[in-house]
């Protein structure tokens, strides 16, 4: 769990 | 962030409180797919829940929260009047999301955005196939019921607009921001693509005055 793959979007 | 993100945003809670409006000032949920806003609460659900985990910026927060946490009231609020409906709504809100469900999944687990298979992945990549295809219920009753009021109208266009504004926003991204994810870009096409009919059907009557009614 975690920032492995960052989803900035809505 | 740029214009096209902000303005599919808006467009996304602009949608939402003229669903909202919609059964405040007729006081009733016909014509509205208790289906599709359930689905829609689902895709929050999946695709927000790292609100806790990560945390991006305040009006990322902020907004996670709000499309949670409408999503659920619009599902209470749809519960409580469910026998306002002029039609009953079992009789016409038939779509089989099984099918919606299993496929999303399938593609989620076959095809994990990045190919990163942790479970946040799995459930983001999820709740993008999902809302691609959650207002397909939506459509089915509408061309069922034949015509709607015009606040569901404005509505679904509103919502049709949200992932129209994403579309070009990640155009956008790909050029100026070096930045791309194949599987927004295809859920997002596949999404939009879907409310072309709707949208056609828009542009000839509710722009030109008419009332809405399916051909």
């Amino acid at each position: 769990l975690g920032d492995e793959n960052a989803h900035d979007e809505l | 962030m740029n214009i096209f993100r902000f303005l599919a945003d808006m467009s996304h809670v602009l949608s939402i409180l003229l669903l909202l409006q919609k059964i405040r000032s007729s006081n009733s949920v016909a014509g509205i797919s208790f289906k599709t806003q359930a689905l829609y609460a689902l895709v929050f659900v999946t695709r927000y829940l790292d609100v806790f985990i990560y945390f991006v910026s305040i009006y990322n927060t902020a907004m996670k929260i709000l499309f949670l946490g409408t999503s659920f009231y619009t599902l209470h609020v749809m519960y409580k009047k469910r026998d306002s409906g002029t039609i009953a709504a079992n009789t016409i809100d038939t779509f089989r999301v099984e099918f919606l469900l299993i496929g999303s999944l399938a593609l989620a687990l076959i095809f994990p955005s990045e190919r990163i298979y942790s479970v946040t992945n799995i459930l983001w990549t999820f709740s993008l196939w999902l809302e691609s295809v959650a207002i397909l219920p939506q459509l089915f009753m509408l061309q069922r019921t034949g015509q709607a009021e015009s606040l569901t109208v404005h509505y679904i266009f509103a919502l049709g607009l949200y992932r129209g504004f994403y579309v070009l926003n990640w155009i956008y991204r790909y050029y100026f921001d070096n930045w791309f994810s194949l599987t927004s870009f295809v859920t997002g096409i596949i999404q939009t693509a879907l409310y072309s009919d709707f949208f056609w059907v828009y542009y000839q009557k509710v722009l030109k005055g008419k009332k809405f009614e399916l051909p």
